[in-house]
């Protein structure tokens, strides 16, 4: 799942 | 990392600052609410449970650390520090945590990526963080005088999560593919939380009077 990769913001 | 994240982190940390100034220098918490720094520390810590396990920058690593020490430690002094307790209006301050814990977890159990601890944790972080401010607000409705700080520092987060909101407008349009509902709708609730603060904050910068919110 490409959403659970994208953890970048805080 | 684009103008809008960067300030809406800067807007964060400055929010954090004058709250600690206030703590720190003063020496009184008056006007702020305990239930909602708890909350935050919470969404801190239930946020960033890969902290040592997924590294994205120097930056997020940063300011990861930087928001639970300084949320952990004002909760410290809100609770520990004998004058500043001593400023801390207790009886004014009481929203039930379970009326916002409890549904917010139940919705990540059931609204997520993915059925696991950490991601579990990560969703409730968010919706969490959207309505960590309700006790806050409540407490500011009750107080007669709210000082320039509080004031300001409430001011501030609602600032930080508006540039959140044009941070993802921004990013929907230059990065091919980033959709992020569940992130979005939390913050949409979240900023959306302030509107009322907001209106009747910038009508007092306006006006030059006291800020006042209506019972």
């Amino acid at each position: 799942d490409e959403q659970l990769d994208v953890k970048d913001e805080l | 990392m684009n103008v809008f994240r960067l300030a809406g982190d800067m807007t964060h940390l400055s929010s954090i600052l004058v709250l600690l100034l206030k703590i720190h220098t003063i020496k009184s918490c008056a006007g702020i609410s305990l239930k909602t720094q708890e909350l935050y520390a919470l969404v801190f810590i239930t946020r960033y449970l890969d902290i040592f396990d997924r590294f994205t920058s120097i930056y997020n690593f940063l300011m990861k650390l930087i928001f639970l020490g300084s949320s952990l430690s004002i909760v410290w002094y809100m609770r520990r520090h004998k004058a500043v307790h001593r400023s801390y209006d207790k009886d004014q301050d009481t929203f039930r945590y379970q009326f916002i814990v409890l549904p917010c977890l139940l919705l990540a159990l059931v609204i997520n990526h993915k059925l696991t601890f950490k991601e579990v944790m990560w969703t409730f972080s968010l919706y969490l963080e959207a309505v960590a401010i309700l006790p806050q607000l409540v407490l500011l409705q009750r107080t007669r005088n709210i000082d320039n700080l509080t004031g300001q520092y409430v001011f501030l987060l609602g600032a930080y999560r508006a540039l959140y909101l044009l941070n993802w407008v921004y990013r929907y349009f230059t990065e091919p593919g980033f959709v992020r509902w569940i992130t979005w709708i939390a913050g949409l609730v979240q900023t959306l939380l302030y509107a009322d603060f907001f209106y009747y904050y910038i009508l007092s910068w306006k006006n030059n009077v006291k800020l006042e919110l209506p019972a």
